[in-house]
């Protein structure tokens, strides 16, 4: 099954 | 010291009914702008960032930006006891560990008032850049709903894909495939049952349904959701606050591995 990406790879820790 | 009275509290008990199965505890910050809030779930998978600006309120008095921490289930069991037309005021001090809620009566023959305990809460803030979306689909939130459940008893994960013939979600499990076409449709006689696609892009993203389906949670706020797609980022599902701010919702699509 397709792999589940997290947030931290798309919006940066402000 | 914080006061905000807002006219329509049941928009509250909405905005917090929407949110609290996927964030159990959360930062409300507070500011001359009125109240935000950002929080992902435990996965870190989807993000809710919500919006209510201080002119939604009738009176909005905040001296200093505070943060209060948050039991969202706490929130709900409070926000439970107002009745759906009352008016919701809050009050905090600066440096005060709990906020008060006090509910009024729309014919002010009743009022109550709770105190919520505040606690300190460890949240990770995310800059989310500003994007231009290669296709956003604005659709009645029932439509949005029924899809999202009708499509979770099929399978997990929907393959979303917007192209100029409309936007389709595609599932497949062990009973099978199901796909549902969502297409423009501006001349419904109801303002409610229309549908606007703007495509710039066509563009395909793979998602995991469960979420989505929890983002219809917050159907009850608007008549539209807006979904915002572009490659290789997560979608945005927006239900406006009326005239008075947003909820929106973010989700990290899946890739083939």
């Amino acid at each position: 099954s397709p792999l589940q990406l997290r947030l931290y790879e798309f919006f940066l820790n402000s | 010291m914080l006061e905000a009275r807002l006219v329509q509290g049941g928009m509250l008990k909405k905005v917090v009914d929407a949110v609290k199965d996927l964030v159990t505890e959360a930062n409300i910050d507070v500011s001359s702008s009125g109240f935000q809030l950002q929080a992902m779930d435990t996965s870190h998978v989807s993000l809710i960032a919500m919006h209510l600006r201080s002119d939604a309120f009738e009176h909005f008095r905040c001296d200093r930006a505070m943060s209060m921490g948050m039991s969202l289930a706490n929130l709900a069991k409070v926000l439970k006891c107002a009745g759906n037309d009352d008016i919701v005021t809050l009050k905090a001090n600066d440096d005060g560990d709990t906020v008060t809620f006090m509910f009024e009566s729309p014919k002010e023959d009743r009022v109550s008032d709770f105190e919520l305990k505040l606690m300190d809460i460890d949240s990770e803030h995310l800059g989310i850049p500003d994007t231009d979306y290669c296709a956003t689909v604005t659709m009645p939130s029932g439509e949005y709903a029924r899809i999202c459940k009708d499509l979770s008893s099929i399978g997990d994960t929907v393959v979303i894909s917007a192209t100029k013939d409309g936007v389709k979600f595609t599932t497949s499990g062990d009973v099978g495939t199901a796909n549902v076409t969502v297409r423009q449709n501006t001349t419904a006689d109801k303002k409610e049952d229309q549908t606007i696609i703007d495509l710039k892009e066509p563009v395909a993203l793979t998602f995991a349904l469960r979420y989505l389906t929890s983002f219809a949670k917050a159907t009850p706020l608007a008549t539209h959701v807006t979904l915002s797609m572009t490659r290789e980022l997560p979608v945005m599902v927006e239900y406006a606050i009326q005239d008075m701010g947003f909820l929106r919702f973010y989700l990290a699509p899946k890739i083939e591995d």
